[in-house]
């Protein structure tokens, strides 16, 4: 039971611009 | 098999043979008879010509070729001054003057170490050591001035009028001769690039040859052999001289050496400072450790003295992500890939924490693991660790499941 990868497109960057990493 | 290195392949020490440096090499003489001509003697006359190169060349038996100077007033004190290069440094064992006139009653020689530009005087000859040359006669060598060349009354006797020998030891004598491998002094003595020879002063007698009868009382000073007895000089680190691309002498350099007399290590070969070859040990530059990462190095005293003596290459540049003293860790944001070995190229790997799940950037040097953020797990901490589920907020992409 591997648990899926983090989906970077599920996070809310609103606040967090500047850790956005490219996608 | 190459004397540089024993019947195992170890380096030891190794010397160039024991030859006639002089031997075919050119000699300025301050003066020369044959010109203008004179009866005996004429510079345009093979027959009749008796130049410096006579000095240096083969002598067979009975059949001595003798260079001349012009002649001189009886009375006078002419100095006439013999010049020999040797092209290279030598470690000079003798030099010796074989007269085809009578030998002067003054005769001083100097040797050179620096291609002629300065003048260190070797030995002297004299009746009268002190008057001539402010010496005493007959000194003795301690160990304390084994660099002090001395003045004996001896080898300058009018006879033999032909034939006679001045020969000069330059070890005769020195305390340290036994012993020159722990006498850097001593070492320094033998050193020549240079030759010169002064003959200051005949005996004041006119000479029997011809020559004074027609053209006056005189003298000239003649040799036929000038010796210069030693080894090219290669810190034991060459068992031959050989010509480089401009013709110069210059050491066949072995164990990691290079240089005109072996005299410095080959680059990438500082993991030891330079030094001599000793009968006891090589003393052969060795290679620093920098596991095929990267090409340069440089020797720090400190850390060499720290090791004890046995290490002190400190490898610049290290590539392929390595890093430390010997590239033999990985750099920050890199972990050791434990498959590969240390010399292998891709042997570091990148960390590849994740941007979001990881705590920082690197990771730990041997296993690779990434610093997670608290819920996170995987090696680059990309997945939400057991009971957690992922969130919305990239601060904190796991949360614990309700």
């Amino acid at each position: 039971d591997v648990m899926p990868t983090l989906d970077m497109t599920l996070f809310d960057w609103t606040d967090y611009e500047d850790m956005k990493p490219e996608i | 098999p190459d004397p540089c290195y024993d019947e195992h392949g170890l380096p030891r020490r190794c010397v160039p043979e024991f030859v006639n440096a002089a031997f075919n090499k050119e000699v300025q003489a301050s003066s020369t008879c044959g010109r203008p001509a004179t009866r005996h003697c004429d510079a345009t006359d093979p027959r009749k010509s008796h130049p410096a190169s006579y000095l240096t060349d083969l002598n067979t038996a009975g059949n001595m070729t003798c260079w001349r100077s012009e002649t001189f007033p009886r009375h006078s004190s002419q100095n006439v001054s013999l010049t020999l290069s040797l092209g290279k440094k030598f470690e000079v064992t003798y030099v010796s003057l074989q007269f085809c006139s009578p030998r002067p009653e003054s005769v001083a020689i100097f040797k050179s170490m620096d291609y002629g530009k300065s003048w260190v005087p070797y030995q002297y000859y004299s009746s009268q050591c002190r008057k001539v040359y402010g010496r005493p006669s007959r000194a003795s060598v301690t160990k304390q001035n084994e660099q002090e060349a001395l003045c004996t009354d001896g080898q300058t006797e009018l006879y033999p009028l032909t034939g006679g020998l001045i020969a000069f030891s330059t070890l005769d004598g020195r305390p340290s001769a036994q012993d020159l491998d722990n006498s850097p002094v001593l070492q320094d003595w033998l050193t020549a690039t240079d030759i010169r020879v002064f003959f200051s002063r005949p005996h004041l007698l006119g000479n029997k040859d011809s020559e004074a009868s027609d053209e006056g009382p005189g003298f000239f000073y003649s040799v036929g052999e000038f010796q210069v007895g030693g080894r090219c000089k290669c810190n034991g680190h060459a068992s031959r001289c050989g010509k480089d691309k401009e013709g110069r002498l210059i050491c066949d350099c072995k164990h990691n050496t290079e240089g005109p007399e072996c005299d410095r290590c080959k680059p990438f070969h500082y993991d030891r400072p330079w030094q001599r070859a000793t009968a006891r040990e090589a003393n052969e530059c060795m290679a620093c450790t920098c596991n095929l990462h990267a090409r340069r190095c440089r020797f720090n005293m400190e850390l060499y003295k720290l090791s004890g003596r046995k290490s002190g290459g400190v490898c610049l540049n290290c590539r392929h992500n390595t890093a430390g003293r010997h590239c033999h860790y990985c750099k920050e944001g890199f972990y050791r890939d434990v498959s590969r070995a240390i010399t292998d190229r891709r042997v570091c790997k990148a960390c590849d924490c994740h941007p979001v799940g990881a705590a920082g950037k690197t990771c730990n040097q041997t296993t690779g693991q990434c610093p997670c953020k608290d819920g996170v797990t995987g090696l680059t901490c990309n997945r939400c660790a057991k009971g957690y589920q992922q969130s919305r907020s990239p601060i904190a992409p796991c949360i614990k499941i309700p």
